[in-house]
């Protein structure tokens, strides 16, 4: 563990937190992607199989658990209990031409062809583009709740911190993961123009309106 | 050797 992989964890659970406070107090999943939150919860799905098999630490097996169980209530939050506040309109992103195309991805490019090690890469490579609903929403809406990009922030922010997490492995373990370091590259990329938008607007106290 | 694929991150 170090200070990086800390900060992103965090920075993760904070992203996390922020959309359950949002979801709860406003009682409206308004500006939120279903589809988005359906991915993540299959990332997690498919990169923590291991929860009861493989035992890291208490810290690991906490976050698994809370990440599970997290995104699993806010999908059902978003499709059950406050799907009357759902905008279907604006979350039209085609999800299967990202769960496809990672998911040959995965059997292809891959550490080990085991079942597991495929279902971890698929999640990796699913996880650098779950986002995509989200940012295809915010941009169709041409806003977002300053909660909402809070929340895109943190969870943006997650990954860039991982990045330096594995530039931390690299030169002090001499461990690096080519799959994680690029789907994790990819992934902080695809924040990068909503990046520029909360820095230069939300945090001027401006709303995130995106040039229609 | 390194493991090469990092399951102890989440």
């Amino acid at each position: 563990m170090n200070i990086f992989r800390l900060a992103g964890d965090l920075s993760h659970l904070a992203a996390i937190i922020i959309l359950l406070i949002k979801i709860w107090k406003t009682r409206s999943c308004a500006g939120i992607s279903g589809r988005s939150q359906v991915l993540f919860a299959i990332v997690f799905i498919t990169r923590y199989l291991d929860l009861f098999t493989n035992f890291i630490s208490a810290y690991n097996t906490a976050m698994k658990v809370f990440f599970l169980g997290s995104s699993i209530g806010t999908v059902y939050l978003m499709y059950l209990k406050f799907k009357a506040t759902y905008d279907h309109n604006h979350d039209t992103f085609r999800i299967e031409f990202l769960l496809l195309p990672t998911a040959l991805l995965s059997l292809v490019l891959n550490h080990e062809f085991s079942v597991m090690e495929i279902l971890w890469t698929f999640s990796i490579y699913l996880e650098s583009v779950a986002i995509l609903p989200q940012l295809f929403m915010v941009s169709k809406t041409g806003e977002a709740e300053s909660i909402t990009s809070h929340y895109l922030f943190a969870l943006g922010s997650y990954r860039g911190l991982y990045i330096l997490n594995w530039i931390y492995r690299y030169y002090f373990e001499g461990f690096y993961d080519i799959i994680a370091i690029v789907a994790g590259c990819v992934q902080t990329i695809l924040y990068c123009d909503f990046f520029y938008l909360y820095i230069t607007k939300v945090l001027k106290g401006k709303k995130l309106q995106l040039p229609a | 050797s390194t493991p090469t694929s990092s399951k102890d991150e989440l």
